[in-house]
């Protein structure tokens, strides 16, 4: 699974995601890539969140929306909020999840719960950065 | 205003012999190119759709990654791909799934999101879709990599010996 999320230069965010599953996925299975709310959402003012793992669990836990609900209504913040759901929701269910977010002041969030996840991040200073584990490499722009 | 973009390439990554060095060099190569492709309409003035897409897009047709080029197959062997893609500040949204055929599906949910006449399609509505508006398609050929044929082949020998496999083929 591949995704994005952006904040613009007029305060908007938005999120994107694409996937082709899992493999050995059942025929004519849908995971919560494509669900609103589940493994992509937006919302300006809140967050924009793209999600990977077992899409199931997604579906069920409404990540994306979760989220943007637990920072709108609870104030909590990116961190606190993303970690909940995968370190927290997610992660006693021993399923693989991960996901970028951002906030409406373009702070990110990459967290996950397995050995590694291909991410990447551009700060609000214009610094790039790109890592598979715990190392992170600065890349050019 | 700030800019920002944060982008992944999929959880379940395994640790780092498990690939070869030019494996991951290669996937890194590619996360950057997406963050440049995304950062470079941003800091132009691009919108945050412009920037996801355009993201998502460069790592659809690498073949590090579970989408596009470099999919995972399913029980069937064939390739069946979801997309999404929302604007935060409308709140509309696009979403396709089970498409056999488009090469860069999120360029597909983004315009359905901008038709309006619905959010979410699926199967071959979505591909004859994406052909209606222009879109490249492909055939299932195109998004298949040996090392998806390889991790499904040894799911398959694992299932039916009752074994488990190992993460690199539960995972995209």
């Amino acid at each position: 699974t591949v995704g994005a999320v952006a904040l613009d230069a007029a305060g908007h965010l938005a999120a994107a995601t694409s996937t082709g599953g899992y493999t050995n996925k059942p025929d004519g299975r849908v995971g919560d890539s494509p669900v609103i709310g589940a493994g992509t959402y937006a919302r300006d003012g809140v967050c924009a969140v793209s999600g990977t793992g077992k899409g199931e669990f997604f579906i069920r836990y409404v990540v994306g929306h979760e989220i943007a609900s637990r920072m709108a209504y609870l104030k909590q913040d990116i961190a606190v909020a993303t970690d909940g759901l995968i370190n927290h929701d997610l992660a006693p269910h021993q399923i693989g999840a991960g996901l970028v977010a951002l906030d409406a002041q373009g702070i990110v969030a990459a967290p996950y719960n397995t050995p590694g996840m291909f991410r990447g991040w551009v700060t609000p200073e214009g610094k790039a950065f790109v890592a598979t584990h715990e190392e992170v490499y600065e890349v050019e722009l | 205003m700030k800019i920002a973009l944060a982008i992944h390439g999929g959880c379940g990554v395994m640790p780092e012999n498990s690939m070869t060095p030019e494996e991951w060099a290669g996937a890194r190569r590619d996360l950057g190119a997406a963050l440049r492709a995304g950062y470079a309409l941003l800091k132009t003035g691009g919108s945050a759709v412009d920037a996801v897409e355009a993201a998502v897009v460069v790592m659809e047709d690498s073949p590090h990654f579970n989408a596009g080029h470099g999919a995972a197959l399913n029980e069937n062997g064939a390739h069946e791909l979801d997309a999404s893609i929302m604007d935060g500040a409308t709140l509309e949204a696009g979403a396709i799934s089970a498409s056999h055929a488009i090469r860069n599906p999120v360029k597909a949910a983004r315009l359905l999101m901008e038709d309006g006449r619905a959010v979410y399609i699926t199967g071959p509505a979505a591909d004859r879709f994406a052909e209606e508006k222009g879109l490249p398609v492909e055939p299932q050929s195109y998004f298949t990599t040996q090392k998806r044929v390889d991790a499904l082949q040894a799911m398959k020998r694992h299932a039916a010996a009752g074994t488990e496999g190992t993460e690199n083929e539960k995972h995209g």
